[in-house]
């Protein structure tokens, strides 16, 4: 018998049809703005959880390493740390004072 | 904190470049 190691895998293609509720009030980069809780911009559940933290956050220096900790506290350092990279590579996030510090690019 | 301003001008390129697809 073997094992159905069916896990990972970026996690839920949702693609809902639902609202084309288009809430481009600002921040046009690209035509493809927000999307902030849809899966539709691919990224996984976790991803989005953390990005929308991020949003969430409207210091200048932007939400720390440690908060992200904290309130994800289902999450390892490891996971979120990769989740973080991650966003910053795609763009969706960048760090702050330092390396510790990310601000969201579409919190404008 | 001027590394700020660059690092979003930085992340900026990077999302429009992800994103023209």
């Amino acid at each position: 018998s073997k094992p159905q190691n069916m896990m990972g895998g970026g996690g839920g293609m949702n693609m809902m049809p639902t609202s084309h509720t288009s809430m481009s009030s600002m921040g046009s980069t690209g035509g493809y703005s927000g999307a902030s809780m849809m899966l539709v911009n691919g990224l996984s559940a976790n991803q989005n959880q953390v990005l929308s933290l991020i949003k969430s956050c409207h210091e200048p220096q932007g939400i720390s390493m440690h908060d992200l900790k904290q309130k994800l506290s289902s999450m390892s350092v490891t996971v979120i740390r990769q989740i973080v990279d991650f966003l910053s590579n795609e763009g969706h996030i960048f760090s702050t004072i330092d390396e510790d510090h990310f601000r969201s690019t579409d919190n404008e | 904190l001027d590394r700020i301003s660059k690092n979003k001008k930085a992340a900026l390129e990077r999302l429009s470049a992800n994103q023209t697809v």
